[in-house]
């Protein structure tokens, strides 16, 4: 299974004093480069299927109301156990570390905000597992069959056929540009993005993707999935073991579509953003990665950039929706330009 | 007509403290490898600012040469500031290796006194041109005074203020005068100085040997905080943590039928 062990060995290669100085031979930084360039990319196919791993049981897991966890606003519930969890529906055993340790990242971590609790509870009665991650460990092996995130058929008011299809026509009237919704039925339609979901029968793969360039503004999904007009969503992964209230989020965006964008919270409350201008010297960096063949194109680069505050649980993550802005999805808010003055 | 205001402020910033020391950010590069002796005038101009308002963040974008700028930013609720450097790519057509160095100026009287981070664990207190166990004749005034940085320096007014760079890299860094921290944040060099691998530091984008191809460019990010001392370390120490842990993003398309606030579950 993925594991990080080339990251881990170029690392300790990093150690050396040459290395923390950059005063090594130019072809030995080099040699660190790649290694560096091929632990992080595994590394990050371990992330995601953490992530995978990182389970929500949909509200019906819980055998009725009062057992779900209260929420501090914009605590996030991470909550799994062994599909089999033989747990009593209300006990809430207090989770020995074994108990943590036992199943990395199956492992509910609800913060309850009832008094006295100190650290995460972990709560046994959830009664099933929505979510089969990759079997990032032995112990959990027995339990996961496979590195998807699976949602099972939510209770949730299904959109109706006509629903669909009018979000649809309306899209690809506002972005004719718009490729795989709008293809002609009789043109191949292409090949899923690797952030795009896949829908196998009821259920779906959720596929996420990260980006390398982010402190360049560069970040194919956002700006791909911008430039056509279409939401999409943000997974915050915190991995302190604290509460982050106020986390600043950029999100490389495509605004040549004119579109106003808004942001929601995992509650789907409005939450305020903003967008940025990206710096002369993040254009200028661009432009030198292209010529210098370290960036296909600017395709993926952004001139814009859509911030917000985040709110993340401990160890965990918190889903932002970004949308193009409509008045009809109260309570949206939409993201407000900077002013700007130059001196 | 009006001096366009140089400081973006917070509440926190503004209020908590109340005391925002116009901290300025300067670059000044400085030539050679391991020992510099920065010759030359720090360049004080500074070619182009603009300035960007909004409820979410303030930003201020600094140009001070056509390979030297940072963007200073100002979140909502922020206890910090952020300043992006970006450095390079560093010219040499005028055959001098030059090392940029990010210079914080304050109000704050520490006189001699600075504090750097061992491996991010106890911050260890420096006193310039002074080493605690010999009496030192100082032949390097500045490289003699640099310090490895991992997680972070501080000066300290005492009773009155600390103002702490945090950095997201192991830097180099000093306080070579009262109320001042510098950091150096990238370097190019042509000559090699004896003390290496018989090699200047002159790293270029692909990788090539003195083809005078473009020289690496660096982009980093350096958090300041202003505390009275007795709230700075909590500060101080949780702020280094964030900095080294940043939320990680992953993006996705929005699973059809679902609605905000059903993603998380």
């Amino acid at each position: 299974h993925p594991n990080t062990d080339s990251l881990e060995e170029a690392v300790s290669l990093l150690q050396h004093h040459d290395a923390i100085t950059g005063t090594e031979k130019q072809h030995v930084t080099d040699d660190y480069h790649v290694r560096l360039a091929r632990g992080w990319k595994e590394s990050q196919k371990v992330f995601t299927d953490a992530l995978a791993q990182m389970v929500t049981a949909d509200s019906s897991a819980y055998s009725d109301a009062e057992e779900v966890p209260q929420h501090v606003p914009g605590n996030r519930r991470l909550l799994a156990t062994a599909p089999h969890s033989t747990g009593s529906a209300h006990a809430s055993a207090q989770p020995g570390p074994e108990a943590i340790l036992e199943r990395p990242g199956l492992t509910d971590v609800t913060q309850r905000s009832t008094a006295g609790s100190a650290g995460p509870v972990l709560n046994s009665n959830a009664e099933k597992v929505v979510v089969q991650g990759a079997a990032a460990s032995a112990h959990t092996a027995q339990e996961v069959h496979n590195t998807s995130m699976s949602f099972e058929d939510s209770q949730e008011p299904q959109l109706s056929a006509s629903d669909q299809q009018a979000i649809t026509e309306q899209m690809c009237s506002a972005h004719s540009e718009v490729s795989t919704v709008c293809a002609d039925k009789d043109q191949p339609v292409a090949a899923p993005q690797p952030w795009e979901q896949e829908e196998e029968g009821s259920n779906q793969r959720l596929r996420l993707q990260q980006c390398q360039l982010l402190n360049a503004s560069v970040c194919e999904p956002s700006v791909q999935m911008s430039k056509q007009g279409q939401g999409f969503m943000v997974v915050v992964y915190n991995a302190l073991a604290w509460e982050r209230p106020t986390e600043p989020v950029r999100v490389p965006l495509d605004t040549t579509a004119g579109a106003q964008w808004a942001v929601t919270d995992p509650d789907g409350q409005a939450v305020e953003s903003q967008l940025v201008p990206v710096a002369q010297s993040s254009q200028d960096l661009q432009s030198i990665m292209v010529k210098e063949g370290l960036l296909p194109s600017l395709d993926d680069a952004a001139q814009d950039e859509l911030v917000f505050l985040a709110h993340l649980p401990p160890v965990g993550y918190a889903v932002y929706t970004i949308q193009p802005y409509s008045s009809e999805h109260a309570p949206a808010k939409a993201a407000v330009r900077a002013t700007m003055e130059d001196v | 007509p009006q001096p366009t205001q140089k400081s973006v402020e917070s509440d926190h910033l503004a209020t908590d403290q109340n005391q925002l020391s116009n901290a300025g950010g300067e670059f000044g590069p400085a030539s050679g490898a391991y020992i510099f002796r920065p010759d030359g005038v720090v360049p004080r101009d500074l070619h182009h600012m603009r300035v960007l308002r909004g409820p979410v963040v303030s930003e201020i974008h600094h140009v001070f040469s056509d390979y030297t700028s940072a963007v200073i930013r100002v979140w909502d609720k922020a206890l910090h500031v952020e300043v992006e450097w970006t450095v390079g790519p560093i010219p040499i057509n005028d055959k001098k290796g030059k090392e940029v160095v990010l210079r914080y100026a304050s109000s704050l009287h520490s006189g001699a006194t600075f504090y750097t981070d061992s491996n991010g664990r106890e911050y260890l207190k420096r006193v310039r041109d002074f080493r605690p166990t010999w009496n030192l004749s100082v032949t390097e005034p500045v490289s003699g005074n640099y310090y490895p940085l991992t997680a972070g320096a501080y000066i300290q007014e005492s009773g009155k203020a600390e103002l702490a760079v945090l950095t997201d890299r192991a830097q180099g860094g000093a306080s070579l005068a009262s109320g001042e921290l510098e950091i150096m944040v990238h370097r190019r060099t042509l000559f090699d100085d004896w003390r290496g691998v018989a090699e200047p530091l002159n790293e270029t984008m692909q990788g090539c040997m003195n083809c005078h191809s473009v020289g690496l460019i660096a982009r980093g990010k350096h958090w300041l905080t202003l505390q009275d001392p007795s709230s700075a370390a909590l500060i101080r120490r949780t702020f280094q943590q964030r900095m080294n842990d940043p939320p990680i993003l992953s993006f996705g398309a929005l699973p059809k039928q679902a609605r905000p606030g059903q993603l998380q579950d």
